[in-house]
């Protein structure tokens, strides 16, 4: 346990540094184990600067910038233990759309590097132009979901009244 | 292992039988609001064992059982499959004659909810251990439930050390 | 106090089923002064039923048709005492392209019959579209905010280009 | 009673004077993730009496003043001011001489905050009572910082009683 443990969190430490610094274009982040020296009844502390700014709390961070932090989390989880799928269910949603084009960006590199499937939930047109495939889910019956393939090439023309239903 | 299809049948908005296939690569999921995308994300976690009922907003398990629509009777049965191919054979040992593995499960009002591996009677012990041999579950950091991105990054350092369990 | 309160509550009560069934285009709403018998004590449930859906716990609504059944409150409470300013950091986040046009209509709407005075925070080029004026936030010195009128014109050419900054 | 500008100095990411005019109808705030468009709004609430950093996304009050940038030193010293047109003459007796008023905060490191209506000392709570009287406050429901909008569906009912009263 101890020591698998302790290797994992070098290596997500790793692929987190890296992950933030690409989706922050700059910047510095590391996680840390405190409180006990047995890894197995330890914290985990995460540190994160964006570019041009000082060290603050996690707390200061926007809207935004927490949830580009915590994509980087994820991914470099990911990273370290592939899973067969991953799903984020409107995720882009408090990001600027520079920070949607990043997300997509890794996003749809992990997708082609790895064997993980990857669900969006989204209403970004950005994002729903980066797709593979795109599935729309209407209530034609009122009250009553069901799922709809949708052409890519038609969404990308009617991207915001796919939002309609 | 390769997640390839989700059934869903009397849960929640879905009341009739769907099929949300699962591709390789991206697949972008829209549509108005309360269509029922947040839905489908909530079916996954729950074939995967999800005990717990706030997790998928509701107050209790049975209000994942479709409740009816303005022209729609209630059910009294919700129904998840979730099939995996094991074409890769990274599946323990027990698996490796199965090409494709199906892990359903089912919630009858007032009779509880059980498990089943292709077909036959399981706990949710058991199917929780094939999640996790599979590199996935319902708490996996990978699926990540609508508002709830900042969560890990506003959650105290002991429960975010749990995640890292995962990666280990 | 008992009196007003129970006045108030009857003026937002219209007020909210008014404004829901507006924002949903049909369905209904309402409010209810629970657990006491003196108003004074007494919790405020509330419920509200999008259109063809049966009447369900607040929890199981979707994230999108929470922040309009929220908004329809906040515009009641206004309606019922008006406030001199009205400030929504990002309201529309978790709107589908046709409920940011409602809201937009009924934050124009009441900023055109009342004294309020507006601020809404936003990402969406349709609400960005839809405002008097703009005013950009940017950190072109990193770390340091400054604030910037923006050109309408201008910027309806270029919604997403203020995103970046 | 209007609320005709806010001017903020030191405050969060705001270190250079900074004036915030609000005009009559609707107007946008844009601008990239993490370029200060929240904190305007917690600048609002701050200068109106906010007593819980928490609210304000800090753990003690004295985050809200600039700790500095990769170029720029920590400030000691945040100060926010409102500035109200009181044309209409619906504020208290009081203010009728004054065709404005001006309600300003500053905050010092390790020495507090305090308050002054047109640069005469008043306590929090006198200046609460004004902003109550003007028909706002740093608890006011029509302000809805970021990601809060569903917690006026999520609050328990006795809560959200409590913004009845603000209507009463
Ligand atoms: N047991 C149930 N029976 C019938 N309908 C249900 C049940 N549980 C939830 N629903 C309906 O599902 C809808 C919510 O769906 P969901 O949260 O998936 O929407 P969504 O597509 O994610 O929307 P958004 O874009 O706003 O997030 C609600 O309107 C609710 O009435
Ligand atoms: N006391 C402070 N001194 C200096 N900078 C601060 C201080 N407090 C917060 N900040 C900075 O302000 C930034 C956050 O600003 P804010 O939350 O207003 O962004 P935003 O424009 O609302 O972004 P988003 O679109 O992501 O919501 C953080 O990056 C943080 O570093
Ligand atoms: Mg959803
Ligand atoms: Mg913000």
């Amino acid at each position: 346990g101890r020591l698998r443990l302790a290797d994992a969190f070098k290596k997500v430490n790793e692929a987190f540094q890296e992950t933030f610094t690409r989706l922050f274009n700059g910047g510095t982040a590391q996680l840390e184990l405190i409180d006990g020296d047995d890894p197995l009844n330890a914290g985990l502390e995460i540190y994160a600067q964006p570019p041009g700014k000082k060290l603050t709390s996690l707390a200061l961070m926007s809207g935004g910038e927490q949830s580009m932090t915590a994509t980087a989390l994820i991914f470099s989880l990911l990273q370290t233990n592939p899973a067969p799928i991953c799903v984020l269910d409107e995720v882009d949603a408090p990001l600027d759309d520079h920070n949607v084009a990043r997300f997509c960006d890794l996003v749809g590199e992990w997708a082609r590097k790895s064997n993980t499937r990857i669900v969006v939930v989204t209403h970004h047109p950005v994002t729903m132009s980066r797709v593979d495939r795109l599935f729309g889910v209407t209530m034609a019956e009122r009250g009553v979901s069901s799922l709809l393939s949708i052409d890519l090439d038609e969404a990308l023309v009617h991207a915001s009244t796919a939002e309609a239903g | 292992v390769a997640f390839t299809k989700l059934r869903i049948q009397g849960f929640k908005s879905f009341v009739d039988a769907t099929d949300f296939h699962i591709e390789p690569g991206v697949t972008g999921v829209v549509g108005p609001n309360g269509c029922g995308k947040s839905n489908i994300v909530e079916a996954l976690k729950w074939v995967m064992g999800e005990s717990r009922s706030k997790q998928l907003r509701g107050a209790d398990m049975e209000e994942v059982i479709f409740n009816g629509s303005s022209d729609r009777p209630a059910r009294n049965v919700a129904e998840v499959e979730l099939v995996m191919s094991n074409a890769d054979g990274s599946l323990p040992p027990q698996y490796t004659e199965h090409p494709t593995v199906g892990v359903s499960r089912r919630i009858e009002r007032g009779k509880g909810s059980d498990y089943r591996i292709n077909k036959s009677r399981k706990t949710a012990g058991e199917v929780k251990l094939l999640f996790s041999d599979a590199g996935s579950g319902a708490a996996s950091s990978a699926i990540v439930s609508q508002g709830r991105v900042a969560s890990i990054i506003n959650a105290k350092p002991v429960e975010r050390r749990q995640i890292l369990e995962e990666a280990a």
